[in-house]
């Protein structure tokens, strides 16, 4: 170990442990992911012969693939040898572990954080028998596909069409333009057989807006793309390049009428439209990734800054005063205002989004019982914290980035893929510019209506009209 | 209210100005209105401010919740350990004070000497959590496998491992890329 790191560990006021304990949740916690993760590293999945940053566009998605069947693999195995449960490894998949494995992004992400969960939140009882097993032992894989050429979080401005043929009992998913086409979707453009498809649906001559679909997109055996379905890669990004975002356009596709996910809204075969007890129900899917991205964007700062603080420690630079040696960069002020605003705000975050996925399972256990009331609490917090937190991540990796001179810059210190993966996340699950706008819609209605009680997180705004008024 | 410059007074005070933003953004709504504007044009032009509330709203939770968790959660630690959580959220309180003067000195009764404080605050917090610095992300506890970082593995061995990086590049797998042969030589010897 590098002395100067060593002195720091020895100079160190608190036990490191103690504080590992308490972010993992407890020492039983902090011993079954460091099980987890030695099983993992000792399969060795994760060693590249040759550094991905020097394969081609193609074979970083054909690595990315290789690897995330691997992962999958063994997952099934220490599933089975283990009895575990699915969550345990799902784990796997996402967070530190699957970007450790899979540098760049995984082309099966979509398929467990939207594929699944979405099929879980909207699919019947009957749905979800039928395809949450093929889409769990990765018979299908599947994506989720919202966003089109021309129309992004205003879902209500989507074009593609599910119109309902009453004769065949099908929908007929047509894309009646070109900005109607879906784009983004990660695993869509050659991972993903089938795919969540959202568009407005037509029954008996009238719109009903927008619905879930469940649409196979390539031939569960050739892989060849299905007649009418038009589907590839959007190309290359700033970052993420491992997972095969794709397009995908319909030229009048028949599915039959059971395709529609129908937990909430429904299509009677004759055509009657069913209406869903609250058309929010809908944005549980975005809901439950924008919760699931400020778990995210934690690991992202807190490798970051691990990365930056470590190499302050060793690296020394210039002579902060006469006629002594160079100082370790870390003693400059102005290096620990850069460091340890990153460590603190990682702390935040982490201690914000437990609060936040423990408020999202109330709310999501109190709709079961039909009770919306602080659904759009909870709509405009989860809006806006995706929004601060991305952004704030992304800056605070680019500050890690800057702390480590011309060497963070290298991809080798894994600085610029971070900050690829992190800057992502202010642009997908709803640009932040209008995550912000929708937590301001709530914003403006809370202070109109500051007479009645308010729900706990903007009670501040009844008190502060209550003091202005007086 | 009069300013309070302690960690509760500084969150509170993050509230006052939310609420002032949310506020001044619906009188803003009104006024357009009042001279003739739609709802929705009234909204677009505000639509800057709008989002500027929404995140004063969301510091405000933020900020909050941090203090309120981290209180809850340091209750059963060492005091050693609980005295550096308590910096952390005091360094980042302050911070985000020192980052919303403007804000702050427009929406409470912050004033030139409070602001001194807060400065001096955040330096000696950044002295006191220093010593700590290594420590607190060897909590994050992230392995190596994962960190994939030449500059931030455990042992410190960065400039081993920057230039051990280095060494894969393909072009260092030959002193002399044809590249040479192919452009550079004929153009150095004027054969073009």
């Amino acid at each position: 170990v590098n002395p100067d790191l060593q002195k720091e560990r020895d100079n160190c006021t608190f036990n490191v442990t103690e504080l590992t304990n308490l972010i993992d949740g407890g020492p039983q916690k902090t011993e079954e992911r460091k099980k987890r993760e030695e099983m993992v590293f000792k399969e060795g999945i994760h060693i590249d012969e040759v550094p991905s940053d020097y394969l081609s566009h193609k074979e970083k998605y054909e690595l990315a693939v290789k690897k995330a069947c691997m992962l999958f693999k063994m997952m099934r195995r220490l599933q089975e040898e283990e009895n575990a449960g699915m969550e345990n490894y799902m784990a796997l998949l996402g967070g530190n572990l699957g970007s450790a494995i899979l540098g760049d992004g995984s082309p099966l992400t979509l398929h467990y954080v939207m594929f699944i969960p979405t099929l879980m939140g909207q699919a019947t009882v009957e749905q979800q028998a039928y395809w949450i097993g093929r889409a769990f032992n990765l018979s299908i894989i599947g994506t989720y596909a919202q966003t089109e050429l021309g129309h992004g979080t205003f879902i209500r401005g989507l074009e593609t069409t599910a119109t309902y043929d009453a004769a065949t009992k099908q929908f007929v998913l047509h894309s009646p333009t070109l900005t109607a086409y879906k784009w983004w979707p990660g695993g869509l453009a050659h991972t993903a057989n089938y795919c969540v498809v959202m568009a407005q649906l037509y029954t008996q001559g009238k719109c009903h807006g927008i619905h879930p679909f469940i649409v196979q997109l390539r031939d569960e055996e050739t892989h060849m793309p299905l007649p009418g379905i038009k589907v590839g890669e959007i190309g290359a990004k700033l970052g993420m390049n491992g997972t095969n975002n794709g397009f995908l356009g319909f030229d009048n596709v028949r599915i039959p009428r059971e395709h529609m996910l129908m937990k909430n809204s429904k299509v009677l075969e004759d055509g009657t439209y069913v209406n869903a007890p609250s058309s929010k129900l809908t944005y549980g899917t975005m809901m439950f990734v924008r919760v699931m991205l400020v778990h995210d964007v934690c690991n992202y700062m807190a490798k970051a800054v691990t990365i930056a603080t470590r190499y302050s420690a060793v690296r020394r630079q210039s002579q902060l005063r006469p006629n002594e040696p160079e100082p370790q960069i870390l003693e400059y002020v102005t290096q620990q205002h850069k460091l340890l605003i990153g460590i603190s705000s990682v702390h935040a975050f982490r201690l914000c989004a437990a609060w936040l996925w423990d408020m999202y399972n109330n709310v999501t256990a109190e709709l079961e019982t039909g009770d919306l009331e602080r659904l759009p609490e909870l709509h405009a917090l989860s809006c806006c914290l995706k929004a601060i937190t991305t952004s704030d991540a992304a800056a605070c990796v680019e500050r890690c980035r800057l702390s480590c001179g011309g060497h963070g810059y290298m991809l080798s210190s894994n600085l610029p893929l971070t900050y690829g993966l992190v800057t992502a996340a202010c642009t997908y699950e709803g640009e932040n510019t209008v995550m912000l706008l929708q937590t301001a819609r709530y914003l403006v209605k809370a202070w109109r209506t500051a007479a009645h009680a308010l729900p706990p997180t903007v009670s501040y705004v009844g008190l502060a009209r209550t003091g202005r008024r007086s | 209210p009069p300013w309070d410059n302690s960690l509760q007074g500084i969150i509170s005070g993050f509230h006052t100005l939310a609420a002032g933003k949310i506020g001044l953004c619906v009188s803003q709504i009104e006024k357009r209105q009042a001279s003739g504007m739609s709802y929705e044009d009234a909204w677009n032009m505000t639509s800057v401010q709008l989002t500027a509330a929404s995140e004063a709203h969301c510091r405000a939770i933020i900020l909050s919740s941090y203090y309120t968790e981290t209180e809850k959660m340091s209750r059963g630690v060492s005091a050693p350990l609980r005295l550096v959580l308590t910096q952390l959220v005091e360094l980042y309180v302050v911070y985000w004070a020192l980052q919303c003067l403007g804000d702050l000195l427009r929406f409470t009764s912050i004033s030139e000497r409070n602001i001194e404080e807060l400065q001096n605050w955040y330096e000696d917090l950044l002295v006191k959590l220093r010593p700590n610095a290594v420590g607190l992300v060897d909590a994050f506890d992230i392995r190596d496998e994962i960190l994939r970082s030449a500059l931030g593995a455990y042992d410190g061995r960065a400039y081993e491992r920057l230039m051990e990086e280095a060494m894969k590049s393909p072009l260092n797998k030959e002193p002399v890329n044809e590249s040479f042969h192919k452009y550079l030589k004929p153009f150095m010897q004027g054969k073009l």
